[in-house]
């Protein structure tokens, strides 16, 4: 049996907002550590990696591995219907092709279980290597979203350059062209506010724009997201999921032809 | 002109 019980169930419900444009369905590996999943886009340009730690669950309980082929459409529709308060517990049962997820309002006056069937996927795990990041930038991820929703209007890719006094997004096409400078900060208040900067070498490295925005569908997880690159390397980009996990993604680089 | 790769080239998955 599998049961994970999440006091603030709305942070499934952004970590499932946050998968779902990239992949519409994959594989959970659950285990006695946590939930992982690691799925590609369609055109295989992007990865996604998400790791909810077991302690990070109010109670968890996974006597077996197993593996969950789930439809995140279709889980997305489900948590829908939750409340912003609610509790929720995910559950599976031995010998079941079924996943249960049932959520319980803060007063405790109203449950709700609803079971979504467990699919059948093709699942491979392809390692990560470790890497090196050249330069890593962290940035409110609000601005993040910001900057790749407006770089969309200008065009199809974006420049991201990033030297030891800031980062510059880029973008250019048939309408214009033009560009965003964010500073590292000096002085914030804030700690969620700040443009941090580490660099050993500086990078200039170009991205399909369309994927950066499916990415910060994943951003109101977490306040501040980390960008990591390196010359001809797929940039790592990163929301943390509380103090339970991460989501990951990976998108290789546009190169000239 | 720019070209999307896929992440396989990168990783080694090939």
């Amino acid at each position: 049996m599998f049961e994970a019980r999440l006091a603030q169930g709305s942070i499934f419900a952004k970590v499932i907002e946050g998968l779902r444009e990239l992949v519409t369905e994959a594989t959970w590996e659950c285990s006695g550590n946590g939930i992982t999943l690691q799925a590609m886009d369609s055109s295989h340009v992007a990865l996604v990696s998400l790791v909810l730690r077991s302690d990070g669950f109010e109670t968890y309980r996974c006597d077996r591995n197993m593996s969950l082929g789930i439809s995140l459409t279709s889980m997305s529709k489900v948590l829908k219907m939750m409340g912003k308060d609610d509790t929720l517990t995910i559950r599976v049962n031995d010998d079941s092709d079924a996943i249960v997820l049932s959520m319980e309002s803060q007063n405790q006056e109203e449950f709700a279980e609803y079971e979504l069937r467990l699919m059948d996927l093709d699942s491979e795990h392809l390692g990560i290597p470790d890497t090196d990041y050249s330069c890593v930038v962290k940035m409110p991820s609000t601005k993040f979203s910001r900057i790749c929703r407006d770089m969309a209007i200008l065009g199809d890719s974006v420049t991201i350059c990033s030297t030891k006094d800031g980062v510059k997004f880029g973008a250019k096409g048939d309408v214009g062209q033009g560009s965003i400078r964010l500073n590292q900060s000096t002085n914030v208040d804030k700690e969620e506010d700040a443009v941090s900067i580490e660099l050993r070498e500086a990078v200039a490295l170009t991205f399909a724009v369309r994927y950066l925005n499916m990415f910060c569908k994943a951003a109101p997880l977490s306040n501040q997201v980390n960008l990591s690159m390196s010359e001809d390397t797929p940039l790592m980009c990163e929301f943390k999921v509380g103090d339970m996990g991460h989501i990951r993604f990976y998108l290789a680089p546009k190169i000239e032809d | 002109q720019l070209i999307q790769c896929k992440l396989a080239i990168y990783y080694d998955w090939l």
